[in-house]
């Protein structure tokens, strides 16, 4: 498989809706 | 021209990619929700990287994350299970082999225990069980930041008996049948990288803040703990397995949770549960699941841009083995076939500086130690449901040293893969 690693997500708010099955970004989810 | 040049690159100070000293902490509030802070295992703000005599190098850590890689290629090739046995466990359990640790570099601090003991544990989406070291250390633990867990001090800990129906979720939360001592159930993990925890399966109050409170958490108390854990206190599983924090936490939290990994030379980050808080701003893709491999999150790669135009690779390349998003691997891994296109792109919009030897698994590398200031392509991802997601900068280069900045990318060495 292909991975998306932790330095790709580095700042991105990642957002996982596991029972409504999607996953969500937006930038600069740190700062 | 110079519209290209503030479109399609970010223009970055060297010393923005190089470890920092000194902590900066975020200053978003993100108290609305359950939420916890996310440090860098080896970054300032992490209280573990006090231990530098023991802090990976970064050559240690691309070996450490190609070891987990190989793990996860590995289950997902659905290979008949690797029957190897804990030798030395009191307890002899055949583990199947599960994903490596790696690097392991985030870190977040939980409660434990009445009273409530804090403990700064691995966080990974790409595995399912909690556990950590428990007094008396029965047969081993390694030497960790947090004082040792004592169950006997806490007036909430119980033991799970064998012929529990939790003692039976073991098998698939850890991917070993679980054992018996006595009447208590004994859970055994084994990672990709030989690292692994044994010990006797437990509930105690888990604590996520003070308004966050979950009786009867199920857990691994370790009495045998040896491997790439760093001097964290043991790792919680994020993943979809029944006994994960998401679904241990889902009647309050609706297995919803989310993120922001700090970059390494910056401050914290958070881990939140529950959907207060969470920004409006958000692009959302498809969340997938795999029957076969029900513990990991699948996403839909559709495509990749460098400095605003998207690469020429076929649908067929990303749709033949999938993927799946990991916080516990560092660099992101690509068919061959999408990784070539993406290195020759790179390459040729950063032809202006002078490249360097390659670092580990990362072959494209340049030697800036003679800028202050560089402009590097942007990098977007594109995924399913139309979504583009550009990577920040950080997000697209390592860097070892100055003289060794390199392309934050790997190819798998198989299409299959």
């Amino acid at each position: 498989v292909g991975i998306f690693g932790n330095v790709q997500q580095q700042t991105l708010n990642v957002v996982y809706d596991v029972a409504g099955g999607k996953l969500g970004f937006a930038s600069a989810g740190c700062s | 021209d110079e519209s290209t040049l503030k479109n399609h690159f970010h223009t970055i100070q060297i010393s923005s990619l190089l470890p920092a000293s000194v902590c900066s902490p975020s200053t978003k509030d993100h108290s609305k929700g359950a939420s916890l802070k996310v440090v860098h295992k080896h970054g300032p703000c992490s209280h573990l990287s006090k231990e530098k005599a023991n802090a990976a190098t970064v050559t240690q850590i691309l070996t450490r994350d190609e070891s987990r890689v190989n793990s996860i290629q590995s289950r997902l090739s659905f290979n008949l299970v690797q029957k190897n046995t804990l030798k030395n466990s009191k307890a002899s359990i055949p583990a199947k082999s599960g994903s490596s640790i790696g690097s392991g570099n985030y870190i977040v601090t939980i409660g434990l225990g009445t009273p409530k003991k804090d403990l700064s544990l691995i966080f990974d989406t790409g595995s399912d069980f909690t556990w950590t070291q428990c007094e008396p250390c029965a047969r081993y633990c390694y030497s960790q930041q947090d004082p040792t867990f004592d169950p006997s001090l806490s007036k909430t800990y119980k033991n799970i008996t064998c012929n529990s129906a939790q003692c039976s979720a073991l098998g698939s939360a850890t991917s070993a049948s679980p054992g018996c001592a006595t009447t208590t159930c004994v859970y055994g993990i084994q990672y990709g990288d030989s690292s692994y925890s044994v010990g006797f399966f437990g509930s105690e109050t888990l604590t996520l803040t003070p308004s966050d409170i979950f009786p009867n958490f199920l857990f691994g108390c370790g009495q045998n703990n040896r491997g790439l854990f760093g001097a964290s206190a043991g790792l919680i599983g994020l993943g979809r397995d029944s006994l994960s924090i998401v679904s241990q936490t889902a009647s309050k939290y609706g297995k919803f949770f989310s993120y922001c990994l700090p970059s390494r030379s910056s401050s914290d980050g958070y881990l939140a549960f529950g959907k207060e808080g969470t920004s409006g701003a958000l692009k959302f893709t498809p969340l997938l699941s795999n029957s076969q491999n029900p513990s990991f999150y699948f996403i839909d790669i559709t495509g990749i841009k460098v400095g605003g135009t998207t690469l020429s690779i076929s649908q067929s390349v990303f749709k033949t083995a999938g993927a799946i998003i990991d916080s516990g691997t560092v660099i992101t891994r690509l068919p061959p076939a999408a990784y070539t296109p993406l290195r020759t792109a790179f390459r040729q919009q950063m032809k202006q500086y002078p490249m360097a030897q390659a670092l580990s698994i990362l072959d494209t590398c340049y030697d800036l130690s003679k800028y202050s200031t560089v402009s590097i392509p942007k990098i977007s991802f594109l995924f399913g449901g139309n979504v583009e997601v550009p990577l920040a900068a950080n997000g697209i280069l390592y860097a070892g040293s100055a003289s060794q900045v390199c392309l934050a990318f790997a190819g798998n060495s198989a299409a299959s893969d």
